[in-house]
């Protein structure tokens, strides 16, 4: 499959390695830290300590052939923006770094990294939106102003089907599945005239302003 | 909306607590770090200086009436223990915790935790996936064994109508979308007849073992 580096094991960094292996990708793991490299060399193809500020060290293990490097050191910022100038050098073509905050972000994308991750952020994102819409049990953005949600259904939309109760004409989006819930099943694409169980979910895709005013 | 509470203020907790004040919820941010309080106080309705471990100093802000807490207090176990305690005594009804790793998720579990966030491992994840599926763009896994999946339009599609593609009978997956990624244009559900354009990217749903096949 593909051909990965993964720099520094903290949290992320161990389970970008680890998930990357399980999808059946060659995976270097290097880490600066014996014990991390220990804990990890069974569920990679290599792991090996290197100190990756030293560039001599660090070029043993690079070729230009990786598809991608994956780079999370933590605070130590330096050794973060090293790395990715170094990798840059030795011609990996997609440099992917964790960063602590938004200035550090800005550096590593100045220094040649393709895409920066803030983790903690995202997920922080991700909860705050599902504790806000309390039947809202998904919500994932999509292309332009698109969103797919998924919505436990309301009790005034229980026993009436999906033509009656005309949710492109009235709110401008699609249900493209129904979920129910108990029978842990999912009919896609519905016909217009499947009536709604209590115990369903409906996926719905729409434009944002249309799903928002959905939602309510 | 809804009011929540938020304990510990790092990267995560911060975050949460201002994505949840931008929707618009009733947001108390709670840290032992006067700094930190400092730093969020006009991003939230109400930031307070407790030091989490003293339950009375706890219990003066906490009310039942409070939609959920979301507690993360980085690697200080004990104290994130305790705060689940508190919480749950003060008759919290969701309570919403940051673990470092499987043990402690599974001790605040069992305290009374309702759920419990791994943000890295879950974002290490999402990002072995797309970086292993190289026309992957998004794979959002849904109800049992369902995913949605954004993939790229291989070469040998172009020009194709959907229909002779025959996505559904071959690969048992349905188009529930095409993404013009030039236009940045969204077609929900499209005809069969539809034609695929360079530079679009379908938007997949069916089951894990069928867009795997799909995905190859
Ligand atoms: N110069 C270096 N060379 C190689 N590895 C390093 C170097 N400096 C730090 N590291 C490693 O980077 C890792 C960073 O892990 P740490 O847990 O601090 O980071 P993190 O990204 O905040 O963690 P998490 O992913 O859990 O949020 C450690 O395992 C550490 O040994
Ligand atoms: N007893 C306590 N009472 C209140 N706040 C506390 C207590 N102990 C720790 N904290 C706060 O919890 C926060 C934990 O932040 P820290 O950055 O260590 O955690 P983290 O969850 O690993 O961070 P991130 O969300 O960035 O991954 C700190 O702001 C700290 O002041």
């Amino acid at each position: 499959m593909g051909q990965f580096v993964v720099i520094g094991l903290g949290n992320f960094g161990h389970n970008v390695a680890i998930s990357l292996f399980e999808q059946r990708n060659q995976v270097l793991a290097i880490d600066a830290n014996s014990k991390k490299i220990e804990q990890i060399k069974d569920k990679v193809t290599q792991a090996v300590v290197v100190n990756v500020k030293e560039k001599e060290a660090l070029s043993e293990f690079i070729s230009n052939d990786i598809d991608a490097a994956i780079v999370s050191l933590g605070d130590k910022i330096e050794a973060s923006i090293l790395t990715t100038l170094y990798l840059k050098e030795l011609g990996v073509k997609k440099i992917i770094v964790k960063a602590i905050n938004d200035d550090h972000g800005q550096i590593l994308k100045l220094i040649g990294a393709m895409e920066i991750i803030y983790p903690e952020k995202e997920e922080a994102v991700r909860l705050a939106r599902r504790l806000t819409v309390p039947n809202l049990i998904e919500h994932i953005p999509l292309a332009s102003e698109y969103s797919i949600v998924e919505i436990a259904v309301p009790d005034n939309f229980v026993g009436k089907s999906l033509k009656e109760l005309r949710l492109r004409s009235k709110y401008n989006v699609e249900v493209i599945a129904v979920k129910d819930v108990l029978q842990d099943t999912l009919h896609l694409i519905p016909e217009a005239d499947v009536k709604i169980k209590p115990d369903s979910v409906l996926m719905v895709i729409g434009k944002e302003v249309d799903i928002n005013k959905f939602k309510v």
